[in-house]
């Protein structure tokens, strides 16, 4: 889901 | 993972371990803002609350312990170790950081992706991030002339969220709704605060002089 899409960067 | 966010990345590293490096050989901390350290340290402490939660790669735990690690004891040798603290610009680091704190606080309670607990500490640590820079920029100003370690610190913390920017542009092409304009907009906008930094450090790096 979204969140951890973009929580991928640092 | 692309080649723009990985060079993001190692600049960010880079940077870090630039003035971590400094800190440690040369005992001093000239023209080093700690109040810049210390809003760094809460925007790593509030980016990766979630680093035992989601597990990314090896890769991004490792970094992040990289950033915590490193901010957390550059905080450590600017407040309590002797021999760095006397050299420490008390009378010139006078930003009053908290309020950047705090408006970021409740800009993050305002805009944000999803009103839960991470995604507002998270929205949180990328406002504070876009103006973490600004005691630093203002000290720098008062300091006459700055050590150059400091303005290679400074020069790499600025170019990383840029190279940040080239990967968001990437990641928009050749990943299907990839948009988060909260990431965008205060990258863009940390990114553009240190624009007359790198105008004068490229003069002083042209003409070869000491950077003032």
């Amino acid at each position: 889901d979204i969140a951890s899409q973009h929580h991928d960067e640092l | 993972m692309n080649i723009f966010r990985l060079a993001g990345d190692m600049t960010h590293m880079f940077s870090v371990l630039v003035l971590l490096l400094k800190i440690h050989t040369i005992k001093s901390c000239a023209g080093v803002s700690v109040k810049t350290q210390e809003l760094y340290a809460i925007v790593f402490a509030t980016r990766y609350l979630d680093i035992f939660t989601s597990f990314v790669s090896i890769y991004n735990t490792f970094m992040k312990l990289v950033f915590l690690g490193s901010s957390f004891s550059i905080v450590w040798y600017m407040r309590y170790h002797k021999a760095v603290h006397r050299t420490y610009d008390r009378e010139q680091d006078t930003f009053r950081h908290w309020f950047l704190v705090l408006s970021c606080l409740l800009l993050a309670l305002l805009i944000h992706e999803k009103f839960t607990f991470l995604e507002v500490l998270w929205t949180f640590s990328l406002y504070l991030e876009a103006v973490a820079i600004l005691p630093q920029l203002v000290l720098l100003q008062r300091t006459r002339n700055i050590d150059n370690l400091t303005g290679q610190y400074i020069f790499l913390l600025g170019g990383y969220r840029g190279l940040y920017i080239l990967n968001w542009i990437y990641r928009y092409f050749t990943e299907p709704h990839f948009v988060h304009w909260i990431t965008w907009i205060t990258g863009l906008v940390q990114t553009l605060l240190y624009a007359d930094f790198f105008y004068y450090y490229f003069l002083s790096w042209k003409n070869n002089k000491k950077l003032n």
